[in-house]
Order: C-alpha cells, then structure tokens, then sequence
C-alpha cells in the first residue's frame, strides 16, 4: 500500500497572474513530484498541492521567495488517512 | 436493510455492491440493478434505474466517482440512490417526475480504481488499465471522451493524471456509458458528480466558446445553486468548464451535449478548504443532502421542460 508518511497538503491562494505563471510552471515541474489536487487556473479559484515529505521545505521556500500566500491544510496526509481508515473499519464493525 | 447502512461513511465498493441489492430488494417496483458492462479489471459495473414503467421513456443520466479518489461523489452518490427511493411517492415532485421519466445512477464509474483508492492508493484518480509501452498505469476517464479528443488540458503522458488514453472511449468504463447512452438514444439530461471545488459547470470544456443553450443552462445552474446555497450556506460558482476551471479536453458532459443531450452538467463538490479530497464522514450527509437540492432542481427543470 502507498503511504504518504510526512506529506503536505499546501493551500495557495494566487493573488496575480505573475504568481499563476510561477505556480503553472511548478505543475510542469517533475522533481518535486507534486501532485496538484486544484490547479493553478484563476485567482478566485485555490490551489491546492499535495508534497511529499522530501520537497516541503524546497516547495514552502519556492512559495515564500516569490511571496506567494499559502497555509498547510494537511499536515501529514498519512495521519489522516489513518483516522479515515480506522473510522471505516469502526463503521463497518458497527454495522455487522 | 438499507434502513442499517450508514450514509454517513465511506464504504468499499463490495459493501456498496451489496448495499445495491439490498435498495432494489426493498424497492422493487421502482428500482432495478442493470449491468452495463465490465470494467478494465473485469468488475461488473452496475447502474440502478429507477423506472415505474412505460417504454424508453425520456430519462436522465447520472453518475459518481469517475475520478476514484473522490470520495465524496461517490457516497453522495449511494446517499442520493436512497433518497430517491425513499422519497418516491410522498414527495410529489419527484413522484411526477418518475412517473414520466426513467433516471439512470452509476454509481462508481471508475470501479478499479475506486477499488484501488482502498487497497493500495488513496490518491488514485484514473482507471487502472496498462499502457503499453509505459510502466505508468491508468487513464484519465474524464478526458477520455469523444469531445474535442486529445486537445487542451489533457495530457499525452500515460505518466500523467490527466492522461487522456490512446484513443477516445479507449477505456471500457467509458465505452460501456457510452454505448449505454447512445442505444438508449432518450436521454434528455447528464450530471456527473465529481468532488471538490463547490463548482456547478457545463459544456464546454474543450473549448471557450459558448455552447448555444449558454444562457438557459447557466440560469438553471443558478438557480440550482441557490437551492443548494439555502441548506448550509455552501458557496458554489457556476459556469462553463472553460470559464470556470479551464480548458480540458475529452470530458464527459461535454460528449453528451455534443450528441444532443442539452442538459448536461458536472457538479464539484464541498471543499472545506481543510481536508481536499479527504474529507471527513460526517460530512458527506450534509453535502448530500445540499446537492440533492440542485440535483433536484435541474431534474424537476429537465422534466418540466421536454424537447
């Protein structure tokens, strides 16, 4: 099973165009293997990316060199999907 | 029963499955489970359709969890099945409206990779078919349809979660809706359920230019939304794909319009700006049952006005 121990969900909320080209052109960047959940298309609309553990800190210096807002939404994914999954399992107990 | 399933959860897709049989047991004279094909990875893929009688009747498509990982759609899915079947004959507007129409509800339109979002990863999005000569798995089934094919905002890369596949209706699970869609030849509506920006859109998306039916499908979508808005307060936007979000290729609603169903919408549903696309049980019944109120309106819109 994949795990995704460490990663980061980051919300960016673009606020020029100048921003939107930087974080398109970030989408097109394979080394940080980041999976973009929203995409960069408007500045009415966020962005959201998930980030392995190995390019946070690359990503959030990326992001605060160019003054680009953004807030952790996720702190560690895999801690999530953990409660996600122990919540199912409680329900499926509950139900048999 | 249906009565003991809990909407408030996430389910794999045997439990759903079986949570199927159950609604058709309890609601036989309305409900019927149909296969419609197999999936890449050979599992049956069901639609329920609700139907109390005639022959071909004009009747509307739906479908939820075509991206797998969003889990949401799909549990809204399961929780709206219900609603209807519960709410067929004492709610009065839907009692007429499937007294003239049939509605069709695919629940997991990506079977495999819902499976897959369970077992090995929760962050799939595509189906599970090989790509030859790529060790990257999967396309994406909605930039797989016949609708300006292979253009903007779909990848080439079978690396890629946009990847667009090697030809149009390439992946079974959309040629088994497809040819479902085409030989039933009546629908009048199409509504995909995808999750989550809190967005109602429709065609197109493979281009920015307006459909002809702009303006009447753009107020039906607000006023949708508005009912939506009633419930909790969600805030939607509304507009084409290419207006709204941006220009992607290949997708489904955009197929159905282009072979006359002018009803064609997608919904993205609640974000919370916490959880993407984990959000959290508690609350897919509140988002259910808001979207239910803008499903509602479109498919009360759809009946009261046949073409």
């Amino acid at each position: 099973e994949r795990l995704f121990v460490g990663e980061q969900v980051l919300r960016v909320n673009v606020e020029s165009e100048e921003q939107m080209q930087l974080l398109q052109a970030l989408e097109t960047q394979e080394e940080w293997e980041l999976d973009f959940w929203l995409h960069p298309v408007s500045t009415e609309l966020p962005v959201d990316i998930r980030v392995p553990r190995s390019s946070v800190s690359a990503v959030t210096e990326f992001l605060s060199a160019h003054g680009i807002p953004y807030s952790v939404i996720i702190n560690n994914l895999q801690e999530l999907l953990d409660e996600e999954k122990a919540e199912m399992m409680e329900n499926q107990m509950k139900e048999r | 029963s249906t009565r003991s399933f809990n909407f408030g959860s996430y389910h794999p897709i045997e439990t759903i499955y079986s949570w199927m049989d159950t609604l058709v047991a309890q609601h036989p004279k309305l409900v019927t489970k149909q296969e419609i094909g197999r999936s890449y990875e050979n599992r049956p893929m069901y639609v329920l359709k609700f139907s109390t009688g005639g022959n071909n009747r004009p009747a509307i498509w739906m479908d939820t969890g075509i991206h797998s990982r969003e889990w949401v759609s799909q549990a809204t899915g399961v929780w709206t099945a219900n609603k209807i079947a519960t709410d067929y004959g004492t709610d009065a507007s839907l009692t007429s409206l499937l007294n003239t129409m049939d509605i069709y509800m695919l629940l997991l339109a990506n079977p495999d990779g819902y499976a897959y979002t369970h077992s090995n990863d929760r962050m799939w999005r595509k189906t599970r078919s090989k790509n030859s000569g790529s060790v990257c798995r999967g396309v994406d089934p909605n930039r797989n349809w016949n609708a300006g094919f292979g253009g903007p905002g779909a990848s080439r890369n079978p690396c890629s979660d946009s990847y667009h596949g090697p030809s149009a209706h390439s992946e079974i699970e959309v040629k088994n809706v497809v040819d479902l869609v085409r030989n039933h030849g009546n629908f009048k509506s199409f509504i995909s359920v995808h999750a989550y920006s809190q967005l109602l859109m429709y065609p197109y998306g493979y281009s920015c230019k307006s459909v002809p039916h702009q303006s009447e499908l753009d107020s039906v979508g607000r006023a949708a939304v508005q009912k939506l808005t009633s419930l909790y307060g969600t805030r939607y936007k509304v507009g084409s794909i290419c207006n709204i979000i941006y220009q992607a290729s290949g997708g489904s609603i955009d197929w159905s319009y282009d072979i006359g169903i002018k009803y064609s919408f997608a919904f993205e549903l609640r974000d919370t700006g916490r959880y993407g696309f984990i959000l959290p049980a508690n609350q897919i019944i509140p988002t259910a049952s808001e979207t239910w109120l803008a499903l509602k309106h479109v498919m009360e819109y759809v009946r009261d006005h046949p073409y």
